[in-house]
């Protein structure tokens, strides 16, 4: 992974997919 | 967990957690999101020599020469398709740990003979993260009755593991790991899309069914492997993300 890669908006992503 | 069965199962002889379903006694599968941070996938594509060790295109080469066989099937027998993934320090991977130290202790509490091996706590980058792998051969001494499944055209497109085998090694459909994209429909439906393997990249979100098989290593003596069955595609989004800010600040740079 790239130095541009957003780890917040990863970890929102496992929560979002969480919720589902 | 309450719900989880411990069977014994024979060729190969292994032991497997199982759960009632509708249309009976069904193997568990246990689903993990993650990112992918690291992977050994198909398709194999090119020929290394065996003694040189698997690298991270996973390829290998046929010399049965010279009495070379054994050591080729010792190295063949390994050859496993792999995926590491993160959470990047997410709290869901700390529940995953304890979900699978709770996992293990069901084969505990259901067999003498369980050896655990020790789940080391594996970092990523400073974070938690989790790996699995799947072999492509299994030994046919474990499993003398059963035939042979020829590999899927995207797994093995030159024939090299099917040429590699010989008489000592099987491909079962148990080898195999379905690669596919999970689709959600606009009525909240949900279904997997079989999907090339080589396209999944470093970066991608994805979500791994994973199983626990317990393998035996000694006479009454079994080793617990978390086993990869299925790599679906969730979303490619942030990693397009970053890939097209890195090309936006090279071009900058000129």
């Amino acid at each position: 992974m790239n130095r541009f890669f957003d780890a917040n908006d990863a970890r929102a992503q496992i929560a979002k997919y969480i919720m589902n | 967990v309450s719900a989880l069965k411990v069977e014994s199962f024979d060729e190969p002889k292994t032991l497997r957690l199982a759960v009632d379903t509708p249309d009976g006694l069904e193997e568990a599968a246990f689903r993990v999101p993650g990112f992918l941070c690291s992977k050994t996938l198909p398709p194999i594509l090119r020929s290394v020599c065996a003694r040189g060790g698997i690298d991270g295109s996973a390829s290998v080469t046929i010399d049965d020469r010279d009495g070379r066989r054994n050591e080729v099937v010792e190295h063949a027998k390994k050859l496993r398709q792999h995926v590491k993934v993160t959470a990047f320090g997410s709290t869901l991977y700390s529940t995953l740990q304890e979900k699978a130290a709770d996992i293990f202790k069901v084969f505990e509490d259901n067999s003498h003979h369980i050896n655990i091996r020790p789940s080391d706590r594996k970092l990523w980058d400073g974070e938690i993260c989790f790996d699995f792998h799947s072999r492509y051969f299994t030994e046919r001494k474990h499993v003398p009755s059963v035939k042979h499944a020829p590999f899927p055209q995207e797994v093995d497109p030159l024939h090299i593991l099917e040429d590699l085998k010989g008489e000592d090694l099987l491909h079962l459909e148990e080898n195999d790991v379905q690669y596919c994209e999970k689709v959600y429909g606009d009525d909240g439906s949900v279904s997997y899309v079989a999907m090339d393997p080589k396209k999944f990249q470093v970066g991608d979100f994805v979500e791994l069914t994973v199983t626990f098989v317990c393998h035996p290593v000694k006479k009454n003596e079994f080793v617990v492997i978390p086993t990869l069955r299925a790599l679906a595609l969730l979303s490619s989004e942030l990693r397009q993300q970053s890939e097209q800010r890195l090309r936006e600040s090279r071009d900058r740079q000129g």
